[in-house]
C-alpha cells in the first residue's frame, strides 16, 4: 500500500469479505 | 509441558498461517514482469496489498480476534501490518525455496528505487531472521503475537487485547524451551526481534515518503 489510507482501506474490505469463497 | 488446550490454539495458528499465502500467480509475476525501478516499485505494491489481505485473512482465525471491538480489530491490523509483512518477507527470503523466487524478489527491493539507508537495515532485519531458523510453529505464533500488540495507537480496550496476546506468548515461551533446550535464551532472541521490527515500522513511514518524492 502507498499510503496509510490505502493500507486502512485495504484491511477494512478485507476484514468485510472473505478471500477463501 | 504444553497443556492440550495450548497444542489446540498452537494447531489452528499453524493451520491458519499456512493456508493464508500469497498466491503463486503473484510470485510468477517477479520472474515475468521488466525489471524497471517502476516496474519492480508497482509489482512490489501490488504483492504488498495481497499480502495484507493475506494477513487480515490469517487474523480473522486467531481465535478471538473477531470478538474484539471492530474499530480495534482495524486499529490492530493497521499498526501491525508492515511488522507482519516484514516477518513474512525475511522468512519467504531466507527460506530460499525455489518456487517463492526469492532471488528474482530480492533483486527488485535492490532495484526499487528505495534509499540504501532504509535497505540496510531492512536486509540486516531479513538475516537475523534467517539465523534463528524459525520452524513453522514459531513463525505463525511470532507473527499472531505481533498483530496482538496491545499498545498500537488508538487502540481502546488494550486489556482485551492482552488477554489474547498472553496465551500465544505463553505457548511460545514453552514451545522454545522444548525445541531449544541448548538455547535458553531463544525466546528472548524471539521478542528481541519484535522490537527490531518496531523500529523498522518507525523507518517504514519514512521511506514511503522519501519513496513517493522520488
Amino acid at each position: 500500500p502507498a499510503s496509510n489510507l490505502g493500507l486502512e482501506d485495504i484491511i477494512r474490505k478485507a476484514l468485510m469479505g472473505n478471500l477463501e469463497e | 509441558a504444553i497443556t492440550k488446550d495450548q497444542q489446540v490454539l498452537m494447531k489452528v495458528i499453524v493451520e491458519a498461517y499456512n493456508r493464508h499465502q500469497i498466491p503463486q500467480d503473484m510470485a510468477k509475476k517477479l520472474l515475468q514482469e521488466q525489471y524497471s525501478a517502476e516496474e519492480n516499485f508497482l509489482l512490489l505494491t501490488e504483492m504488498a496489498t495481497s499480502q495484507v489481505q493475506v494477513l487480515v485473512e490469517f487474523t480473522k482465525n486467531i481465535p478471538g480476534f473477531l470478538s474484539l471491538d471492530h474499530e480495534d480489530q482495524i486499529a490492530l491490523l493497521k499498526g501491525s501490518a508492515v511488522e507482519a509483512m516484514f516477518l513474512r518477507s525475511a522468512q519467504v527470503l531466507s527460506s530460499k525455496k525455489p518456487n517463492c523466487h526469492t532471488d528474482a524478489l530480492e533483486e527488485r527491493i535492490r532495484k526499487s528505487g528505495m534509499s540504501e539507508e532504509f535497505m540496510t537495515p531492512m536486509f540486516n532485519f531479513y538475516k537475523s531472521i534467517g539465523k534463528l531458523h524459525m520452524m513453522q510453529e514459531e513463525q505463525a505464533l511470532l507473527t499472531a503475537i505481533t498483530i496482538l500488540t496491545p499498545d498500537r495507537p488508538y487502540v481502546k480496550d488494550q486489556q482485551a487485547v492482552e488477554r489474547l496476546q498472553e496465551p500465544m506468548l505463553d505457548v511460545l515461551r514453552k514451545l522454545c524451551a522444548l525445541q531449544h533446550p541448548q538455547e535458553p535464551q531463544y525466546f528472548a532472541h524471539l521478542l528481541g526481534r519484535l522490537t527490531e521490527l518496531r523500529t523498522l515500522n518507525h523507518y517504514h513511514a519514512e521511506m514511503l515518503t522519501s519513496w513517493r518524492v522520488n
